[in-house]
């Protein structure tokens, strides 16, 4: 038996919105310490690593073991059915080929029950390296938004350099160039507003905009949005999800020929 | 000119 209970249902609403553009299906691997799901892109260039801890739900029980292979798009229109304050309860028995999606109102005078089928799936594994990276970036999660979406306007990949002065991300093509550069930030009235750089080695390294426009889907789950790069290894793009758990991607840098 | 990495050659698939 499955059971995971969350209040806030539409934490489940921007995790779909956050990953149902990079992936068609997924596998839920749910256990006794949670939720997870690891997959990676039709091109094998981006993998969503998401991770919901079982101590984040209000309610959480799972007996046994459970994979769950879901088609997005179905469980995207599934959770389009509830309302952002509705309460959440996914369920499933052991070795289901069903897992019913619960909606309950607050005041819980309207009970919906979305019933989807379940599909098997090829499970494929990416065992991830621990890294040392050498400039870990924290910054406000709709400023990163905001500069990727600005910078795709001039050409299909932008360059993200860091140094102890700042960070640069900048792009070209046929219209021109364009470059924008980030400091630290010395003080901030708020946490979430700050701009902070640890690092220990200068990176530069040329990525595909039209994945970090994916990634960036998942700005509502999170004031702030942290950047991992080392030479020559893919970026780490994470979210944090609440007191619940992160959504990570991982992109594969380009190469110069 | 640049061309698209992919993780394969990063990650190993188990």
């Amino acid at each position: 038996m499955f059971e995971a209970r969350l209040v806030q249902s539409s934490i489940l609403k921007k995790v779909l919105e956050a990953i149902k553009e990079l992936l068609n299906e997924a596998t839920f691997d749910c256990s006794d310490s949670g939720i997870q799901l690891q997959a990676m892109d039709n091109s094998h260039v981006s993998l969503v690593s998401l991770n919901l801890r079982s101590d984040g739900f209000d309610k959480y029980r799972c007996d046994r073991n459970l994979s769950m292979g879901i088609n997005l798009a179905s469980m995207s229109k599934i959770m389009k059915c509830a309302g952002n304050d509705d309460v959440l309860t996914m369920k499933a028995q052991d070795n289901a080929d069903l897992v019913t999606f619960m909606f309950e109102s607050q005041n819980q005078e309207k009970v919906m029950d979305y019933e989807m089928k379940l599909m098997n799936l090829d499970q494929e594994h990416l065992g991830i390296p621990e890294t040392d990276y050498s400039c870990v970036i924290k910054l406000p999660s709709q400023e990163f938004a905001r500069i990727v979406r600005d910078l795709s306007q001039f050409g299909e990949s932008v360059v993200i350099s860091c140094t102890k002065e700042g960070i640069k991300f900048s792009a070209g093509g046929d219209i021109g160039n364009a470059n924008i550069k980030l400091a630290q930030t010395s003080n901030v009235d708020k946490d979430e507003d700050a701009v902070t750089i640890e690092m220990q080695e200068p990176v530069s390294l040329t990525f595909a905009c039209r994945y970090l426009n994916s990634f960036a889907k998942a700005t509502p789950l999170s004031p702030q949005v942290q950047l991992s790069m080392s030479a020559d290894v893919p970026l780490v793009v994470e979210y944090k999800i609440g007191d619940i758990g992160h959504i990570r991607y991982y992109l594969a840098p380009k190469i110069e020929d | 000119t640049t061309t698209q990495g992919r993780l394969d050659s990063f990650f190993k698939i188990s």
